[in-house]
């Protein structure tokens, strides 16, 4: 892990999917794009809810779902506001 | 592919063939279980399809370069969009552009007063209560006081779509290429190699090879020498956005992806507008995705870094972009909430001023204005000169 400065965004490299990942089968550039809302914004999360929303999902559990996708995680930048996860496909 | 996750919502994007919508009804489920959001489809969490209900859905993407070679519920739109209206109610579906050419789908909920709860699967609906809950409780409704206004929450997201790119250029996304890019980089290290080789180090110890060649074939490493050489770590400078930060990488033998998480800038009270104000705390992104060989080429760019923000128009953003990777062709979708009732930026590109040149080097050749409930979409098709 990686950060450069208080609070600044910190990156997390998986090595393990990342050293030997090889794109030679890639043919299909044009992504499927999702988006799901469960709140119209963070200051508005409904009652129940943890208080950081998703947030609080480990990264663990979500590898679970990706590999449900065909996909794995390469990397995390982390931050305040919100995780980026770089994924192998 | 990426994927983004915020404390409200979460976007993941994938390519290839990966079978994204598989994943929907986990994602739904963790939100429930691991976030605690309300579920309305079982009466009790403990039911193993109790699966959170989602405040709206988005679902796009372009058409395929091989539809044939997709796997499960992404073979076709008609069987994605099916997939989805099992899940959600009141769901819509679009094509916009061309159907003989070059065109983009959207699935998409509109917010309500009750929140779109999903389905349980089918064999499940006589054994259990019905699947349309009652309405849900007002103490729950209270905290949603925006639903409909979005008021406090600016949202936008511009997306470009590039195929057929310029085949000199996209060799900057070849690891191959990128090694030697590199290795010119750190030319005091190779001399330090050459000493180490023979044995003879300064210090009389074996350099340990493995640090060059990291630095020159690792996939992160390789990835942030390519964001800077091909000018990507500019779209957002750092002059501007000093806590940006970057993650990329270069895949073997070739293609590249990036994530960029871009704190939204924090300014004294004096300066703050409205506009600053409702991004203030929200973290913007980026990802880019490329694949460069010729018979497939295709790279795609997407933010929600406002259009203005830091004096940036969002038409300089899709030339920086477009300049980078040198299309063919290109799609711009650009997805605005409408939360003050004016849309806010109605000319994106100068699609609106007739300009066949709204894009340098470009023809515009389809614009294309959809106006939804508390979003607008423009989208603009363009082609090179």
């Amino acid at each position: 892990s990686t950060s450069t400065s208080e609070g600044a965004p910190l990156l997390t490299i998986n090595h393990d999917v990342a050293a030997d990942l090889d794109s030679s089968n890639a043919f299909e550039g044009p992504e499927k794009l999702l988006e799901v809302w469960f709140a119209p914004s963070p200051s508005a999360l409904p009652a129940g809810a943890n208080e950081n929303g998703l947030l609080c999902v480990p990264s663990k559990t979500w590898e679970e779902m990706l590999q449900l996708v065909h996909c794995q995680v390469l990397s995390v930048v982390s931050s305040e506001h919100m995780d980026a996860y770089l994924l192998s496909e | 592919s990426s994927m983004f996750v915020f404390p409200h919502k979460l976007i993941l994007k994938t390519c290839g063939t990966t079978t994204l919508l598989l994943g929907l009804r986990r994602l739904l489920r963790i939100a429930a279980v691991d976030a605690g959001f309300p579920f309305h489809n079982v009466p009790e969490l403990k039911d193993e399809n109790a699966m959170a209900s989602p405040y709206r859905v988005f679902y796009s993407r372009k058409n395929f370069l091989f539809p044939d070679k997709q796997r499960g519920p992404h073979r076709s739109w008609n069987d994605e969009v099916k997939f989805l209206d099992n899940l959600f109610d009141g769901g819509s579906a679009y094509l916009v552009g061309k159907m003989n050419g070059d065109h983009w789908y959207l699935y998409i909920t509109t917010p309500d007063t009750e929140i779109t709860p999903p389905r349980t699967p089918n064999s499940e609906k006589e054994s259990s209560s019905p699947t349309r809950p009652a309405k849900i409780p007002t103490g729950l409704m209270s905290s949603f006081p925006q639903i409909h206004t979005g008021e406090d929450y600016q949202d936008e997201t511009l997306e470009i779509l590039m195929t057929d790119l310029d085949v000199e250029n996209a060799k900057q996304f070849y690891l191959s290429h990128a090694s030697a890019v590199a290795r010119e980089k750190i030319p005091a290290l190779d001399e330090t190699v050459d000493v180490f080789n023979n044995g003879t180090g300064p210090d009389g110890l074996q350099a340990p090879m493995t640090d060059i060649e990291q630095l020159t074939t690792e996939g992160h490493a390789l990835g942030t020498v390519v964001s800077d050489a091909c000018g990507l770590s500019e779209v957002y400078p750092s002059s501007k956005y000093p806590d940006a930060r970057i993650d990329a990488y270069l895949f073997s033998p070739c293609g590249f992806s990036a994530n960029a998480v871009i704190p939204a800038p924090v300014h004294a009270d004096a300066e703050v507008n409205d506009d600053v104000k409702k991004t203030a705390g929200v973290a913007h992104y980026f990802t880019v995705h490329v694949t460069p060989e010729p018979n497939c080429s295709f790279a795609s760019f997407e933010t929600n870094v406002p259009g203005g923000q830091n004096g940036r128009e969002t038409s300089e953003i899709v030339e920086h972009v477009v300049g980078i990777f040198k299309p063919g062709r290109f799609i711009i979708t650009l997805f605005e909430a409408k939360g003050t009732g004016e849309f806010r930026n109605p000319d994106p590109f100068g699609l609106r001023k007739n300009r066949t040149e709204a894009i340098a080097g470009y023809k515009r050749v389809d614009r294309i204005v959809h106006q939804f409930e508390d979003y607008d979409l423009v989208f603009g098709f363009f082609e090179r000169e």
